[in-house]
């Protein structure tokens, strides 16, 4: 049911090429992530969010910190 | 806290699988810190049905979304015996919910916790170490061109949108890292993995933490 078309597909496809470009442009720390063609390159990335990202968000309760206690007035 | 620390080590995390163009990552994320906690328990390591959660969890989506803190409250409610993924193997698309007589051997939950670890990565790390891989949802939006690498910058923490399974962390290099696992198959990121940042919150990566009990 995905409208997929060879049109689109390039289409996104140089889009990707566009965005590697800009994602690769800041200045390379020590390992930095590096991003390029890989098999969603052919996906627009509204279309990659449509289909891969589909995890609803919760609302999690903080950890509680951990508590330091004073024991002097311990025997 | 050791400087690396990687379940993989111990041999208690399955292969990464693909979930191909179904969004069940929610179901990837929870059935892996499955087999993984079962594993750290002396059971045998073996792959789980990730498509038994997606048919079966009637408070998600099945391949059309899901959050794995409602498949873990399923699980945790319901004690459903997890089969294995060859008895109930994936499809890639929602099924009808196959039952299983009670003589079948499974593998069922005790439990869960389910925390906000920001500006606590550290009391993270420890919950890895002391309980087993992590599900956590994350930003993925600019996971879309990863290839390999350190996560560090172009990942907001604004709206999580994909489960994730943490193994383990390495902090022996300058930039101290998760370890990540992913369900997008072992040709994406570094065999299946990704690499971010720790100490940041980076993707929102300490924010939604849950961890299994079996």
């Amino acid at each position: 049911s995905w409208p997929r078309s060879l049109g689109r597909e390039a289409a996104a496809f140089r889009e990707s090429l566009n965005r590697h470009r800009y994602l690769n442009s800041f200045p390379r720390e020590n390992a930095t992530a590096f991003y390029g063609i890989n098999q969603f390159s052919y996906l627009f990335p509204e279309d990659f969010r449509a289909i891969y990202l589909r995890s609803k968000p919760s609302r999690f309760p903080r950890h509680p910190p951990e508590v330091q206690m004073s024991i002097t007035n311990v025997s | 806290l050791p400087l690396r620390f990687d379940w993989r080590d111990k041999h208690v995390v399955t292969q990464v699988r693909n979930q191909q163009m179904c969004g069940g990552c929610w179901a990837f994320s929870v059935v892996g810190a499955v087999e993984s906690v079962c594993a750290i328990h002396g059971a045998p390591l073996k792959d789980l049905s990730v498509q038994q959660v997606i048919d079966c969890s009637y408070n998600n989506y099945g391949c059309q979304g899901g959050s794995p803190l409602s498949a873990l409250s399923w699980l945790n409610k319901t004690h459903m015996q997890l089969v294995t993924d060859s008895e109930y193997p994936f499809k890639a698309h929602n099924g009808l919910c196959r039952y299983f007589s009670s003589s079948q051997q499974g593998v069922s939950i005790k439990g869960y916790s389910a925390h906000d670890f920001s500006d606590q990565e550290d009391e993270m790390a420890k919950a890895l170490l002391t309980f087993g891989p992590l599900v956590v949802i994350v930003d993925a939006v600019s996971w879309q061109d990863y290839l390999g690498g350190i996560i560090q910058h172009h990942c907001s923490r604004g709206e999580p949108n994909h489960a994730v399974l943490i193994t383990g962390f390495d902090k022996t290099g300058s930039t101290p890292y998760w370890i990540v696992r992913n369900s997008w198959g072992s040709s994406w990121g570094v065999n299946g993995y990704a690499h971010v940042k720790m100490g940041a919150n980076m993707c929102g990566i300490a924010d939604s933490v849950s961890a299994v009990f079996v």
